[in-house]
């Protein structure tokens, strides 16, 4: 573990604070996308099936439950909650994730660690997912024009938690002799490349202030 | 690469 994962990890759960606040707690989903929400249910819910056989640390465990049982919930509560149903936009929120889900299948089945495994498969398939998981939200924003405020901080500590792993794998890479992750390096690159123009647009709204709302073009 | 156990990343 090194500061960049552990900064990563908890920028990670602050992202899931942040929509969870919003979602139950303002029982709004005003410019969340369901659709990204759900393939990050997917995401983790076939990243960690190893929690079935994996209990290397206590620490990977407590976060991939806590990752698997945030994501439902949102899902949850996106779907069936009164309020935020009423709040939900499901006209804007049309990205046709069919074209992300099936490529990354696809991907996942070629490219992966071990071609004899079938967990390898899901697992590297749930990585290049997570990788483009976000466009429907970015989407959404870019729709609506404006961001607020809840959101784009939500939004920005998504960005910001793989960003981080990038630094982690970076910092692993020159510290641990034969350590090599390239499915997760160029997954982790495309991933937080597709937020440098939310990444500009966040910077320049909150240097005049945090609570300003974030304005896409 | 790091297949199988090794994978103590989240």
């Amino acid at each position: 573990m090194n500061i960049f994962r552990f900064l990563g990890d908890m920028s990670h759960i602050l992202s899931f604070l942040l929509l969870l606040h919003k979602i139950v707690g303002g029982k709004s989903a005003a410019g969340i996308s369901l659709r990204t929400a759900e393939m990050y249910a997917i995401v983790f819910c076939t990243r960690y099936i190893d929690l079935l056989w994996n209990f290397a640390s206590l620490y990977n465990y407590l976060l991939k439950l806590l990752f698997i049982g945030a994501s439902l919930t949102i899902v949850y509560f996106m779907r069936y909650g009164p309020s935020q149903k009423a709040t939900y936009n499901a006209d804007e929120d049309a990205f046709p994730v069919q074209y992300l889900i099936a490529p990354c299948a696809v991907l996942g089945v070629l490219i992966n660690q071990d071609h004899s495994s079938p967990f390898e498969m899901v697992w590297a398939f749930s990585i290049y997912l997570e990788a483009v998981a976000i466009l429907p939200q970015l989407f959404l924003l870019q729709k609506q024009g404006e961001v607020e405020n809840l959101t784009s901080h939500y939004v920005f500590a998504l960005g910001a938690y793989r960003a981080l792993y990038l630094l982690n794998w970076m910092f692993r890479f020159m510290t641990e002799p034969d350590y090599q992750q390239r499915i997760v390096w160029l997954s982790g690159l495309v991933q937080t490349a597709l937020y440098c123009d939310f990444f500009y647009h966040y910077y320049q709204s909150k240097k005049g202030g945090l609570n300003k709302s974030v304005k896409l073009p | 690469d790091c297949p199988g156990a090794c994978k103590d990343e989240l």
